[in-house]
């Protein structure tokens, strides 16, 4: 998969849970396990889904928790990368503090992580 | 980070990327290219194998024998009446002029669809994601709901039904012959590396209808420079030419290939920028235009040129499809080919809109909601409408003629084994 896809599975997937959690109003821990539970079984989804949610879940929370949208968390996790000559590609419009300044905020809250769980480059 | 990279897990992995790269259905233990399977390019594609350990059992053949000891055909015909001996393969479909449908597509043809329910938080449920398996093991097309070889009843509700249900319904001979050898992304240019998957067999098959419908891919792409990237009309004459060419040294003499044009997508900006994508919904914070400019900025916008802010180049990006559509109908007028005669028909979209614009609807209702791109199944349907009504009403013997023993042959052999 190219760059340009995982950023989009990403923000996707992010935006998800991030109206999963409003909908419901519940945290987005809940709203991870809530979407894994909608999976079925087949082709490994449900387990790959949880996986996801073991590797990647706590940052997901802490993002979410800081009011980030689903690009800066996808920016902040990586799975979004600017390239040499490739602007910054963001769905929603805009935060209201530089797209810099937030994606430099993201960076620190996960810098101050303790549960990294996987490569950032991967 | 790959999955197929798990060493028990290569081998299918490899399987499963020929299968789609070919346009050949994954389980097909005797290689007739028809398949007990549904998904992974079987029966959702292509006429269910009654026999998959038979090479000489598939749909669309000719009946071995008037099929006295076994369906050869798949149609669900088969054995002796008793009453006075005949074989009922002979006594219902000789002489009825049975024919197959053949779809040469890209997404569009094969339906491609991401339900809005998956991406919909407040309709989110256990129930939307049923169907997610088949759908990715489809490479999130749906080609058993498309319209030109859906074989189920439409999920929208409309009662337009596809090419192959009508084509069954006058000749129930027909039953199960049907392919879509259609792909994601599929343009004049790229077809060649998928149509040896067409099954046809000129000396022992019945004649088919092929569709022709490269509907956007010529002119669509995700490049950041697009126009330089679209089909040029010579080249797109060269293309069809040597797909036209194939086609007369594989289809049985007396088929028909139908060309579609291209429509005019200038009518997706018009629909849609303004609207709320599904992800956007919720918040009312991602317009079209919004979602189309991010895709264009990952270079993933399936066309630059129609999704696009920039109205010279959607404008540009119409009168390229306008020219190739042009090629299509001179190839259609000009050319002559041994095996099958050859026509044109429009695609014409804004048509469509009027047709549901007369009941009630909304153009933007007639679009695929997740991606922005493609038709949906109503409008789909609607095409398939408009081409039937046209065929009939301007070249009928395409259609073959009506079956007039449709009847008893639901009478004796039920729904003839299903799809």
């Amino acid at each position: 998969y190219s760059h340009g896809q995982s950023c989009l599975g990403c923000v996707v997937l992010v935006s998800v849970i991030e109206q999963l959690a409003e909908v419901h109003n519940s945290s987005v821990q809940v709203a991870m396990e809530r979407l894994c539970s909608y999976l079925p079984e087949k082709l490994f989804l449900k387990t790959a889904c949880y996986f996801l949610v073991q590797t990647f879940g706590s940052d997901i929370i802490k993002l979410l928790d800081e009011a980030m949208k689903a690009d800066v968390v996808c920016y902040a996790l990586e799975f979004c990368k600017r390239g040499a000559v490739q602007p910054q590609c963001h769905l929603y419009p805009l935060p209201q503090e530089a797209w810099e300044s937030a994606l430099e905020k993201a960076r620190q809250v996960l810098r101050r992580s303790s549960t990294m769980k996987y490569p950032r480059s991967g | 980070r790959n999955i197929c990279s798990l060493p028990f897990l290569t081998k299918i992995c490899q399987k499963i990327e020929l299968s789609i790269k070919k346009a050949v259905p994954f389980k097909d233990i005797d290689s007739d290219k028809h398949s007990v399977f549904p998904t992974l390019r079987g029966y959702h594609w292509r006429g269910r194998d009654c026999n998959d350990s038979d090479k000489t059992v598939y749909p669309g053949r000719r009946p071995d024998n008037w099929d006295i000891h076994q369906d050869s055909n798949c149609n669900g015909i088969w054995g002796i009446d008793p009453k006075d001996g005949i074989p009922y393969e002979k006594k219902f479909c000789e002489g009825s002029q049975p024919r197959g449908i053949i779809l040469l597509g890209d997404s569009a043809g094969a339906h491609f669809h991401i339900p809005p329910e998956w991406l919909t938080a407040s309709q989110m449920s256990v129930n939307s994601f049923l169907n997610l398996p088949s759908a990715l093991t489809d490479e999130l097309n749906w080609p058993q709901l498309s319209g030109v070889t859906g074989f189920l009843d439409s999920t929208s509700g409309i009662e337009e039904k596809s090419i192959y249900h009508r084509l069954r319904k006058r000749n129930h001979c027909n039953h199960r012959d049907y392919q879509s050898i259609s792909k994601n992304g599929a343009s004049s240019r790229n077809l060649k590396n998928f149509i040896e998957s067409l099954s046809r067999n000129q000396a022992s098959d019945h004649p088919a209808i092929v569709l022709y419908a490269m509907i956007g891919n010529d002119v669509c792409n995700s490049k950041a420079d697009t126009v330089p990237e679209m089909t040029t009309p010579e080249q797109m004459y060269a293309n069809v030419m040597q797909t036209l060419t194939h086609l007369n040294s594989h289809l049985p003499n007396g088929s028909h290939v139908i060309l579609y044009g291209l429509p005019d997508g200038t009518f997706l900006w018009d629909s849609l920028h303004n609207r709320y994508h599904p992800l956007g919904q919720l918040n009312k914070d991602v317009t079209y235009a919004q979602f189309f400019s991010f895709l264009r900025c990952l270079q993933l916008n399936p066309c630059n040129g129609w999704m696009s802010s920039n109205k010279t180049l959607r404008t540009l990006t119409s009168e390229r499809a306008e020219q190739l559509s042009n090629t299509l109908k001179k190839i259609a007028t000009t050319e002559t080919f041994a095996n099958f005669d050859l026509f044109y028909v429009d695609f014409a979209f804004h048509e469509i809109i009027e047709d549901w614009q007369k009941r009630g609807g909304q153009p933007w209702q007639l679009i695929e909601p997740v991606d922005g791109f493609h038709p949906n199944e109503v409008a789909s349907l609607l095409q398939a409408n408009r081409v039937w009504e046209k065929i009939q009403l301007q070249w009928p013997h395409v259609l073959g003629k009506e079956n007039p023993f449709n009847s008893q042959i639901e009478e004796v052999f039920g729904d003839q084994g299903g799809h």
